[in-house]
């Protein structure tokens, strides 16, 4: 009934988690029978270590009772949830079961009240313990998120100290009217409570009693909780609602009665708060662990942290070359090894270093990318192509500065060609290009006759060549025509002889000889 | 063991239903 904040930052205390206590054990339990103001009061005090771990907000009947409106007893509700000790919760409105106030339950936010001014006792994400007033936007907050909230009617201690006064102004004390609201904070009841110790720990407040006839009112329970140390607590709802639940059994006297009105029947309500074993936060140690005593054992090797949310690749960093992956560093190109630490060696680049490097001609190659980058001389992508003519240095990105657009040497730009021109080179500029008689000589040269004088000389050379080419050609016809007279084989010394005109008979030519005088 | 369904007749209420203020 109270104005509704719904921005900024209202009145509340928010204490850290405590650090975790190996061993701590379940939640203790404690059974009194007090005096308050001469009235013999039963009731129960329960504490539970790591609250994020151990602590509930449970809708009636499991998830989806508050949509559904539903009731259900706290024995209900309690037992298939597993808790070890459970107590009724917020408030509700008793003709339609719609759950009052904020509810978060198991990190679902399960309805907001738009920024209600009553008093909210909460978890979040990090453990941290919230008690008092909140806006809309501090119950929707993402950065830091609430795993389990509720919301109460007066906040009965802050900071160690008794806040009913206060909380009367904040949660709309209808002074002028019929003053039902300072009946309520006044009149004996059974009541419920919930906060924390300086320990951190969870505290659950349990007192029987019958409204007006039995139990204690708001002060009465605020002094001892102060005295057992409880430093936030806000109340929750009381009389017939108050429920105490022991591993999964009634274990309090309910003040409603029963059909037969000779028996005490416990209500049906709407939320619960549990205390259980410890529990995974999240349960499901974010899908990289299993959950062991409340503790997320973490899967893989790179998986960290309480929820398993986190990668380490361990101190290195990957070498700030790399991505921490949940199967190890994952190397930027150009790089390679499990830490991301060893560049690309041995002609390799990119991913892994898988790829081949294909510069030539000493060209360097990027690690990364592969890219060449080539040496004065040689062009292209791969750095194989020499310079063109007029062009020198890395790249090829060098005019040639020589008179007459002579060519110069690719690498060092020298219009002193070191190499002899090609063939393409003579026959186009040669006479340009050849240096001048009044080039002066450098030291070590030598030089006796001009590009055209070599010219000439060769040509003249070449000449006489062809001419005793020619020359010996013949010769070597026209001998062979006189060879080809020449006699073959032994010769045979005939003596002559007198003949008178007569040939001897011997010596007369057989027919079809053709012996000559000069044979043999 | 159950007595069944309670009366819920021990009622406890913050604020009284005779208020018809809407919410402000």
């Amino acid at each position: 009934d109270c104005a509704r904040v719904r921005a900024g930052s209202r009145e509340h205390e928010s204490w850290p988690p405590s650090p975790a206590t190996p061993g701590a054990g379940g939640p203790a339990v404690r059974t009194f029978v007090s005096h308050f103001a001469g009235r013999a009061v039963a009731g129960h005090l329960t504490r539970a270590a790591q609250p994020l771990r151990t602590f509930s907000v449970l809708e009636p009947g499991g998830p989806g009772g508050c949509a559904s409106r539903r009731r259900a007893t706290v024995e209900e509700t309690a037992r298939p949830a597993g808790c070890r000790v459970a107590q009724n919760g917020g408030f509700f409105r008793m003709a339609t079961g719609e759950c009052l106030g904020n509810v978060v339950s198991d990190r679902r936010r399960v309805s907001s009240a738009g920024g209600l001014q009553n008093a909210q006792f909460g978890i979040r994400r990090d453990g941290t313990l919230v008690t008092g007033y909140l806006s809309e936007e501090e119950v929707l907050d993402t950065e830091n998120p609430f795993v389990q909230l509720l919301s109460g009617v007066v906040w009965l201690i802050r900071n160690g100290s008794v806040y009913i006064n206060e909380s009367q102004a904040a949660e709309c004390d209808e002074t002028q009217e019929t003053g039902s609201f300072s009946k309520f904070v006044n009149v004996i009841s059974a009541r419920t409570a919930v906060g924390h110790d300086r320990k951190g720990q969870l505290v659950l407040f349990h007192a029987d009693g019958q409204t007006e006839q039995r139990g204690i009112n708001l002060w009465e329970m605020a002094e001892f909780l102060l005295k057992q140390d409880v430093v936030n607590a806000i109340n929750l709802d009381g009389g017939g609602s108050a429920t105490f639940v022991l591993n999964g059994t009634l274990a309090s006297y309910p003040s409603d009665h029963c059909q037969d009105n000779m028996w005490r029947c416990p209500r049906s309500v709407s939320t619960v708060v549990c205390v259980h074993e410890p529990r995974c936060q999240p349960p499901d140690c974010s899908g990289h662990g299993t959950c062991v005593e409340g503790r997320c054992q973490c899967t893989g090797h790179y998986w960290r942290g309480a929820a398993c949310d986190k990668l380490d690749c361990g101190p290195s960093n990957c070498s700030q070359h790399g991505l921490c992956t949940e199967t190890g560093c994952r190397c930027e190109a150009g790089w390679t090894g499990s830490n991301c630490s060893e560049a690309c060696t041995n002609g390799s680049f990119g991913e892994n270093c898988a790829k081949k490097c294909q510069c030539q001609n000493g060209a360097a190659c990027d690690p990364a990318q592969g890219t060449c980058t080539c040496p004065p001389g040689f062009t292209g992508d791969t750095c194989v192509q020499e310079c063109p003519l007029g062009w020198h240095g890395p790249g090829c990105q060098r005019p040639c500065e020589c008179e007459h657009q002579c060519p110069c040497d690719p690498q060092t730009g020298n219009c002193n060609l070191t190499q002899a021109p090609t063939l393409n080179n003579i026959f186009s500029r040669v006479k340009q290009c050849l240096q001048p008689p009044e080039v002066t000589l450098r030291t070590g040269e030598f030089s006796l006759l001009t590009g055209t004088s070599w010219l000439a000389l060769t040509l003249a050379l070449v000449f006489l060549l062809l001419v005793s080419m020619v020359a010996n050609v013949f010769l070597f016809l026209g001998s062979r025509a006189e060879w080809s007279r020449h006699l073959d084989g032994a010769y045979v010394y005939h003596p002559l002889q007198e003949m008178n005109g007569e040939l001897l008979a011997p010596e007369k030519e057989q027919p079809g000889d053709a012996r000559s005088p000069f044979k043999d | 063991f159950g007595g069944g369904a309670s009366l819920d007749d021990d009622l406890l209420l913050p604020y009284s239903r005779l208020r018809a203020r809407p919410a402000r």
